[in-house]
């Protein structure tokens, strides 16, 4: 298993950011 | 018809965009349009002209009612003043760690306080099995626990180095060195056409009055 924990998190919605950039 | 030039009224904890621009890796007018999105979500809840968590929330998942651990942590930690809101200032100067130019130390040292969850000063192996549980359990990927205890197994048995069981900043250091995708998610392109994205409509409008 070569998966990564920090990867792992990295796929987290809380983490992407670029929701602050999109039209509301 | 005859225009009269009010004093434009600015949010608590505004600061002049060159004193930011000066401390942060983006230009002037990078700051100005990144105000014009300050303003858009620090009055999207309350009309106070800060953000609250709530608003932080709405804005990152159109849900003022979603909790997810890392929006906490990553308010938390724009919430330099430790104040519960964040002004533009600190807006502004968290942002700069997204930056493309920012140097990639700021951005490791971000997100080492970003997984420090009890900002012990280490990042601890209950921690982080605890990052992945809440991220699996908000996600689709179901992983039995033996699964995920292998994985953090892995991972930690890379990560400390010095065999103490927690990880500190050098051995981080060392390790999003060795895995540099770990680091993806500390840059936003977006912050590279932010000027596209929020022109400074405050400017625009000056010229014209000039004109008039």
């Amino acid at each position: 298993c070569n998966l990564n924990a920090f990867d792992i998190i990295s796929y987290s919605s809380g983490f992407d950011l670029s929701g602050l950039f999109e039209e509301k | 018809g005859c225009f009269c030039l009010k004093k434009t009224k600015h949010t608590p904890g505004y600061e002049e965009p060159t004193v930011l621009a000066a401390e942060t890796p983006f230009t002037v007018s990078e700051v100005e349009a990144l105000y014009e999105l300050y303003k858009k979500l620090s009055n999207s809840i309350t009309s106070d002209g800060l953000i609250h968590k709530e608003e932080f929330q709405l804005a990152l998942f159109r849900n003022r009612n979603r909790r997810n651990l890392f929006a906490d942590r990553i308010f938390d930690l724009f919430d330099i003043k430790r104040n519960g809101v964040v002004d533009f200032g600190e807006f502004v100067r968290s942002l700069g760690v997204f930056h493309p130019n920012a140097p990639i130390e700021d951005k490791i040292e971000f997100a080492f306080r970003l997984y420090d969850l009890r900002q012990t000063g280490f990042i601890e192996r209950e921690e982080l099995k605890e990052m992945v549980s809440a991220l699996l359990h908000e996600s689709e990927l179901q992983l039995s626990d033996d699964v995920v205890e292998m994985i953090v197994d892995k991972t930690w048995s890379d990560a400390d180095t010095k065999g103490d069981g927690k990880i500190d900043r050098e051995e981080w250091k060392e390790f999003v060195l060795k895995y540099p995708s770990l680091l993806k998610n500390m840059t936003l392109p977006y912050l590279k056409d932010i000027t596209m994205a929020f022109p400074s409509f405050v400017l625009s409008s000056e010229v014209e009055d000039t004109e008039i």
